[in-house]
């Protein structure tokens, strides 16, 4: 469902370039409960980014449900983003003047074709399910750092997308709140078929993925760092 | 070293009373290793942002370095936030203007005294601790989040502070980079004698504490969740 090819990321920085991803190459099959792990700086979230549609590779192709993205105007990576993928981002992104239930919402709301009903339901099942019930009221800055990301994480499943790109969605959570959400999480791949691309240091994520890729400062190693 | 005493925090949110610390009193030694932990939203940044002087309690008292806190004025405050005390922040709070270098000499120019050549040595010294030098002229948009993590790290240690106020250190770091920082700290802790108060999930860092102060819900218990 995921295909990466050749793909490589490169930034000016004064003189220098820098070069963030390598030449990765990968691909993900449907339904796969998968794992990028790699030091600090090694290139995971610039990865999720491009596979997100967040943003560009320099060099490489990025194919998703059979589209390639660099051929996509914008107003179609927008459909895509918004219809197929769910996002959880490693600094969360929520709107600050926005509650978290309406934080949650969102994402139906810009679809569209939601009745009011519907949107409700899903809210309020998706806020219950990370535990969060009883906060919905309160904006980001009034709720910790774990409860944020909880947020975040029920606003990219909110929309119930074929693939979730989760950005160390357990980095602000304690075991036994992070164990809730890989189990939420676990159960939507097995029962929908829901593909996930984590990027993670946590190992109870990446003891519970089906394939884990080794990232090493921009490339894919094996994991005792060679690489491949 | 730091003595908190029936403390109490609430928050008024439209119509009701939040209360996310409900009476908590513990006292941290001079040079100790210490860790608050607990679940998510029990109340662990809201008890260091009273100790920091980042926010005040609704009860109760905070005494730091033989200094109550409620008595003193906002210069007082400032002057014992930006000498004594060294806060690493869940969310980072770098400058997004400024360099990576920058945002970590910030502190020792608003302390005035610190001569150019003792700030550069100083800056460079910590920079390289948390692995950093190659990356110091990147600004936070351009670091990856265990990068950002580690800025927010140096800028904490570089003044050189009695009392490092660290929350959630390790969130964003892979295991190794996380174990490379807890040396840092523990042997800052064994040389220099630098009081640590920690806010972590992470149970690297609570198996090397000296102390473990356990909440739940806004209260101090014991590790099984029994309330004190
Ligand atoms: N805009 C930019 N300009 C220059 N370099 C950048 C930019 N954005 C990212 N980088 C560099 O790209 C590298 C990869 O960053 P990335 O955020 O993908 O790492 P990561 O694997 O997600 O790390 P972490 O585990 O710390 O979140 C880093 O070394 C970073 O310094
Ligand atoms: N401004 C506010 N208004 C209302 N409630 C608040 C506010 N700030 C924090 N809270 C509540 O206080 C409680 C404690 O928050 P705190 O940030 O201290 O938790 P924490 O232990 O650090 O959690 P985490 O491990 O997720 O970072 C939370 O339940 C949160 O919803
Ligand atoms: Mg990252
Ligand atoms: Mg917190």
């Amino acid at each position: 469902i995921v295909v990466v090819k050749d793909v490589e990321k490169s930034y000016p920085l004064g003189e220098i370039m820098v070069h963030a991803v390598r030449g990765v190459s990968f691909s993900i099959q449907k339904g796969e409960f998968s794992a990028l792990a790699g030091p600090s700086g090694s290139g995971k979230t610039t990865i999720l980014n491009m596979i997100g549609c967040v943003d560009t590779p320099s060099k490489g192709e990025i194919i998703i449900a059979g589209q390639n993205t660099s051929g996509l105007k914008d107003k179609e990576l927008t459909k895509l983003r918004l219809f197929k993928v769910g996002f959880i981002f490693q600094t969360f992104n929520l709107v600050p003047v926005l509650t978290a239930y309406q934080n949650v919402e969102f994402p139906l709301l810009l679809q569209k074709n939601v009745p009011k009903a519907e949107r409700e339901r899903r809210v309020n099942m998706y806020l219950e399910k990370v535990g969060l019930k009883d906060k919905m009221m309160h904006r980001p800055n009034e709720l910790s750092g774990g409860q944020r990301q909880r947020v975040a994480i029920a606003r990219a499943l909110v929309t119930e997308p074929a693939i979730v790109l989760a950005d160390e969605p357990t980095a602000n959570l304690d075991s036994q709140t992070g164990q809730e959400i890989l189990d939420l999480m676990s159960s939507l791949n097995e029962n929908d078929g829901t593909t996930f691309i984590f990027s993670t240091h946590d190992h109870n994520v990446i003891s519970r993925a089906h394939k884990v890729l080794w990232l090493v400062d921009g490339r894919l190693a094996d994991p005792k760092g060679r690489i491949a």
